[in-house]
């Protein structure tokens, strides 16, 4: 009677929340995968800021060595310029 | 609407009347 | 009778149901958060990436000037030992 009234009305009740968060767990569970693909990104993103860091610090040390060549060969160049002004002079 | 079997929408399981969620896929009856 | 039993059974179970589904959601939740986290590392990343591939185009072209201003004391030296020995000659 009543009381199998209130029980039906309380099942179509329930079963209508069941699928509300049925809806809810999809939306997640696509949520969820969407990021996954993101993240999949992040070793890429690492990876290649080393091998550009890499390269940064060989090209840096690589210009260092470069430099003080350049220096060596500025200093002998003076004194070969001093030697020709001086046999000059004789 | 309790009386009769019901069939999954996502995995077309049919199931008996009783049953609340998918045998198969745990879905609820009520689900889209 | 027996009806009230059977609907009293699902009301049970679609409780049940709901609590095992709302526990899903809560689980599927935290994920989607921990996952947010994570994900804040890859604008940082991407970031970290363009300034060393920066640093290192610079610094490559540094020391390509700096090759060719080597190579310019290296031909002014060679002239100017070239030069001494003419004098030494002389």
């Amino acid at each position: 009677g009543f009381q199998g009234e209130d029980l039906c009305s309380r099942l179509e009740e329930a079963e209508r929340a069941l699928a509300l968060k049925q809806d809810l767990i999809d939306k997640l569970k696509e949520e969820v995968e969407q990021q996954k693909g993101s993240l999949e990104t992040v070793p890429v993103l690492t990876a290649q800021a080393e091998i550009y860091k890499a390269d940064f610090l060989a090209e840096r040390e690589a210009r260092e060595k470069l430099n003080q060549k350049k220096e060596d060969l500025q200093d002998q160049l003076t004194q070969a310029i001093a030697e020709i002004d001086r046999l000059k002079v004789e | 609407s309790h009386a009769s079997e019901w069939q999954c929408k996502s995995c077309t399981m049919v199931n008996a009347a009783s049953s609340i969620l998918c045998k198969v896929c745990e879905r609820p009856r009520l689900a889209t």
